[in-house]
């Protein structure tokens, strides 16, 4: 059964590095789709090499985009796809979301020898086309990367009643590390309170910046790395995770009582 | 002429400390109104030393709401109200911010004896209801709070776009800074880049924390210090700002390429 997965965070918190790395490292044993679903359409660089076309410029200059427009092979045959984003100021952000994802069950790339599906997702508002990939039909488990800071934690709980909204699955929240004091304590009470758990705890690593000036993974550029282990086990407990629940998002006073606690 | 100010940035960047001590300045000489348009609803907590009740939850609960609903008043007399954002999830996160223009102009709030406005507006996404404000009728100028860092800088070339697009003026940069390395260096050459300017620095202090634990602005709790000096300057040289430009944003590819150099 295709495990389908999302990620989602606030912008700039590590969703694709976290993303391009999983999938660099499923890559070895399974079929794995990338779906970028956020305007930056940066997901995928980092497997492909380079910056894709997205969706949504595709069909804008021809309607009747083909498979090859719009997916490309990166490392370890990964299948990647980015969503793409209007021009600011024209409409809906996530519209870019909505095009790609009739787009993609139009053209029959959510084939059968899928084994993994990973969407990586905007997470700053949780509206629009930002709230599809939490459909049933597209992604059955969703994960939240935050760090310990209040800003991230507060979209990591503004995503979590989005999840509750549309009665999705939270599997679990991934602390991607920016050095605050507590940091893990933090993230770990705050998924406890969410009635969440840690999944996986990556550090901050100069080995990110490197790999990604090359437009590559951590996996890839540096695989006998502790930071590529990290992220294969980060990929593997995700993938034997079995434990997802309906969260319990904080109401706005007790969130700002829980960070007064720290 | 009433000065009509929008302020952009990404979400956390620093906004509401900066929108909420420049009315505190601005309080001194002028009748300001504070209108928050981020669905955080936090912009005025500093200055009416708690959290004000948000224009969407009040409508939803009563259609005719009033004046003394909505509006509070808080240090210096300073007018405050707050759009606030429906749930995530459920439609638009932007709504708050359409609901709360349509029946800020209803009830007349907008009047003649005010002589600044200050929008505070959230910058992830430059759509829906976060656009609104840049329309002429609301705010005339706008101007992008930024630090140093990829995200932010990203977040406010999204800006310039949604500024051009909709044929506003960007009256400048302010750099909030978070101690990256050439800081100030790279915002001016972004400022540059763009056709704007730096309009203020601001840099970090530990008396931003301390007053917003006791909810108030740093201009009211420590007049005499240097940071609040530095927030009456950054008032001053908006108030004074004549030069006002429609933005040229970078392009994907020449962004990646201007941010290699640093
Ligand atoms: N564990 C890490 N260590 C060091 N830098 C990181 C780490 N994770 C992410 N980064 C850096 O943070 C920035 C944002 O990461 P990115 O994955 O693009 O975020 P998002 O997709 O959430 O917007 C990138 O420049 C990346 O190099
Ligand atoms: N100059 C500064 N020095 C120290 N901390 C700051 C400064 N400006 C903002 N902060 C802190 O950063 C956080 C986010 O600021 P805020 O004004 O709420 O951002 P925004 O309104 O853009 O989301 C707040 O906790 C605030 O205390
Ligand atoms: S639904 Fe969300 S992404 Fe779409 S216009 Fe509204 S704020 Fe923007
Ligand atoms: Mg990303
Ligand atoms: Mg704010």
């Amino acid at each position: 059964k295709t495990k389908k997965i999302a990620i989602y965070g606030k912008g700039g918190i590590g969703k694709s590095t976290i993303v391009a790395n999983m999938a660099a490292a499923y890559s070895q044993k399974y079929n794995v789709l990338v779906i970028g679903c956020d305007p930056k359409a940066d997901t995928t660089r980092t497997l492909v090499g380079r910056r894709i076309p997205t969706i949504l410029e595709t069909v804008k200059r021809k309607k009747d985009a083909s498979n090859d427009e719009i997916l490309f092979e990166g490392y370890g045959d990964v299948r990647c796809v980015e969503s793409g984003g209007p021009e600011p100021g024209v409409g809906c952000a996530g519209r870019g979301v909505i095009v790609a994802m009739n787009l993609l069950e139009k053209l029959g790339i959510f084939s059968e020898d899928l084994e993994v599906v990973i969407y990586d997702v905007l997470g700053d508002v949780v509206c629009g086309g930002f709230s599809v990939p939490l459909r049933k039909e597209f992604a059955d488990e969703v994960y939240i990367v935050t760090s310990g800071e209040y800003m991230s934690l507060y979209a990591a709980n503004n995503i979590c009643k989005g999840i509750k909204k549309l009665k999705s699955n939270l599997g679990g929240i991934i602390c991607n590390c920016r050095g605050i004091k507590n940091e893990v304590e933090i993230v770990g009470r705050f998924a406890e309170r969410v009635g969440s758990k840690i999944v996986g705890v990556i550090p901050r690593s100069e080995l990110v910046q490197k790999s990604e000036y090359d437009a590559k993974t951590v996996v890839e550029m540096f695989p006998e790395s502790k930071q590529a282990e990290i992220y294969r086990k980060l990929a593997e407990s995700i993938h034997e995770n079995r434990e997802f629940a309906v969260p319990e998002p904080f109401g706005a006073d007790e969130f700002e009582e829980f960070f007064r606690k720290f």
